[in-house]
């Protein structure tokens, strides 16, 4: 079933990055993902590309498949419309950016196939 | 305020087995 919207994608929810720093929700830079996870002892950055974009169980959700990694690995997920993912050099990005907007006051983009997203994996994975 | 960790904001997308 879709995962529902957790509570730190509204604007100006406090995320702490891994050196300590604290930024708002919406100010957060591609920058900070990549810095954060090089100083983490257990998590890595993967690049995981948007391959299909399809309808999913219930109205308001969708199934996003994504290529993981540089083996292009296959995963699906389920997720709300609303749900932001952050696009490598773009930003938050979800499947209705209104409804992001309108939820949760996070400005977002149109995330379409093609689209880069930041995803963790773990280090020392294979 | 609660503060959250960043790694919350992005999905955790493990590799499953490939077919």
């Amino acid at each position: 079933s879709p995962v529902a919207l957790p509570p730190f994608f509204m604007r100006g929810s406090i995320i702490q990055l891994a050196d300590g720093e604290l930024k708002r929700v919406e100010d957060l830079k591609t920058e900070d993902f990549i810095h954060s996870a090089e100083i983490s002892s257990e998590l890595k950055i993967d690049s995981s590309t948007v391959e299909r974009i399809d309808d999913g169980q219930t109205p308001n959700a969708v199934v996003i498949q994504f290529a993981v990694g540089e083996l292009k690995a296959q995963v699906c997920v389920e997720v709300l419309l609303e749900y932001p993912f952050f696009v490598f050099g773009q930003g938050w990005s979800s499947c209705s950016p209104d409804r992001t907007t309108r939820l949760f006051e996070l400005s977002c983009a149109k995330l379409c196939v093609g689209d880069v997203c930041v995803s963790l994996t773990l280090r020392g994975l294979r | 305020v609660p503060v959250f960790p960043w790694h919350s904001l992005v999905p955790f997308l493990a590799p499953t087995q490939s077919d």
